[in-house]
């Protein structure tokens, strides 16, 4: 099974 | 005062029609060097972000930076009122509640002007760093709607892998798999028909074949698309819009379990 990463987790908030 | 032109809407219409799966509202901040939108879709998975600068307007002014809150939806439905040869303009006032397209037939016998209200939105952008990608894969991108439409009906994800031989798509689920292998195109005579990889060492990655069959909607735009990949970080799948700009997606990856 695979799950989903999210963007956050790779980039920062500005 | 804001106002910017471009000659044929169908470059508006076809942006639109590229981002409405994803975004329900985006803010759109206007400089003197252009119009950019960052926004991601509710789930964060995956993030839009679009560029058309300045110089690629038919006219073009914006005396003050403006952050313009718009419903998708609606912008949406209002760029289908024009026709595709429509000249387009978009006005706005300093400090807007409403923001003006007006859309002009070739002839100059039709004005229409549509007013739309600005929403408030809480900006989140994303710091997003200047990436060296592993591999970056330039090829048609019609080949690419195809591949990501015909693969979804096998699974709800697409695995890419890509090393030097070429690039490989594909998917797995109860009814079977299924795989589409691209080799790199020797010396294609045309450029929108080119296979080229760039590789500095091989990748694999899985991503959710909804988003990425969100993507393909821009194709209308450009007949390359250009993807971008690196082990463990987001897909950008990034289209030209002809002079003007492109608009790049983010997506991230599928993780093992």
């Amino acid at each position: 099974p695979v799950n989903q990463s999210r963007l956050a987790g790779y980039y920062g908030l500005n | 005062m804001f106002e910017a032109r471009l000659a044929q809407s169908a470059i508006l219409k076809k942006v639109l029609e590229a981002v409405k799966d994803l975004l329900t509202e985006a803010t759109f901040e206007c400089s003197d060097s252009g119009i950019q939108v960052q926004a991601m879709d509710n789930a964060h998975v995956s993030l839009v972000s679009l560029n058309l600068r300045s110089d690629g307007f038919d006219k073009y002014r914006c005396d003050r930076n403006l952050s313009m809150g718009m419903n998708i939806g609606t912008m949406t439905k209002i760029l289908r009122c024009a026709s595709s040869e429509d000249t387009v303009t978009l006005r706005a006032v300093d400090s807007p509640d409403n923001i003006i397209f007006i859309f002009e037939s070739q002839n100059k016998e039709k004005l229409a002007e549509y007013e739309m209200k600005l929403i408030n939105m809480d900006l989140e952008h994303l710091g997003i760093p200047e990436t060296m990608y592993s591999c970056v894969v330039k090829m048609p991108s019609q080949e690419f709607a195809r591949i990501c439409r015909d693969l979804s009906q096998f699974g709800e994800a697409i695995t890419i892998a890509c090393s030097k031989e070429g690039i490989k798509f594909s998917a797995a689920g109860d009814y079977g798999n299924a795989n589409v292998k691209l080799a790199q195109t020797a010396d294609s005579d045309k450029e929108e028909e080119a296979v080229l990889i760039d590789m500095q060492e091989p990748v694999k990655l899985t991503f959710a074949c909804r988003y990425l069959n969100s993507f393909v909607k821009a194709t209308p735009l450009c007949a390359q698309v250009k993807l971008s990949m690196s082990s463990d970080v987001p897909l950008v799948c990034e289209y030209q819009i002809g002079e003007i700009g492109h608009i790049r997606y983010y997506l991230a990856p599928k993780i093992d379990d």
